[in-house]
């Protein structure tokens, strides 16, 4: 799956 | 961010903080699951690893800070400070039977197969089912203290909150992290029974929640 995460969420 | 997730962070915050000062000053955690504050503090401690490599803003550190402060705190007082109140024979959720599925899932359904991502993908999955020890001990013993069922209520709602705040997210920015979502939804759901319970019970007035 291509990485959605912007890591901005705790 | 978004008013739904801000609230949702609020309503993590109010729960961590309501179990924390009603451990802290009743000096007892009768009732609590402390499998499920160990799990909580493992989810942080997964979560988080990128608290020191990457800054996000202010609010993100000091958030993060503080829920792994508060649940490391909270452990502490389960198993150190008030372990004669802990009610170890009713706290008898088998947490292996989390802990290996959940690391098997996520060496096999991640974004990237990087120390990182794994053991973030491992926090969300675990998050999901950290509460089930909790939810099993009050089961167990069949009552809960009305300050553990408002704990227990931030606590589900906060992820509810989330998922509304990844609806909004995906029609704003058309941001979708699907391992998030199905998780968050899981994790909702496993409260769906406790809010019945607290909206017909607990907010009736009664002093404490009692299984029927």
């Amino acid at each position: 799956m291509d990485n959605p995460r912007k890591k901005d969420e705790l | 961010m978004n008013v739904f997730r801000l609230l949702g962070d609020v309503s993590h915050l109010v729960a961590i903080i309501i179990l924390f000062l009603k451990i802290f000053r009743s000096k007892s955690c009768a009732g609590i699951s402390g499998k499920s504050q160990v799990l909580f503090a493992l989810v942080f401690t997964t979560r988080y690893l990128d608290l020191f490599t990457s800054f996000i803003s202010i609010y993100n550190t000091v958030m993060k800070v503080v829920f792994l402060v508060l649940s490391y705190a909270t452990v502490y007082l389960i198993y150190l400070r008030f372990r004669s109140s802990y009610d170890s024979e009713s706290d008898t959720f088998r947490v292996e039977f989390l802990l290996v599925p959940v690391a098997g899932l996520s060496f096999l359904e991640n974004y990237d197969f990087t120390p990182i991502e794994i053991l973030w993908t491992f926090s969300i999955y675990l998050e999901s089912v950290a509460i089930l020890p909790q939810l099993f001990m009050i089961t167990k013993t069949g009552e809960a203290e009305s300050i553990t069922t408002h704990y227990l209520f931030f606590l589900g709602l906060y992820r509810a909150l989330y998922l509304a705040n990844w609806v909004w997210r995906y029609h704003t920015e058309g941001f979708f992290d699907q391992i998030a979502v199905v998780s968050g939804v899981v994790q909702t759901i496993f409260y769906c029974d406790f809010f019945y319970l607290y909206v017909t019970k607990v907010l009736k007035g009664n002093s404490k929640l009692t299984l029927p």
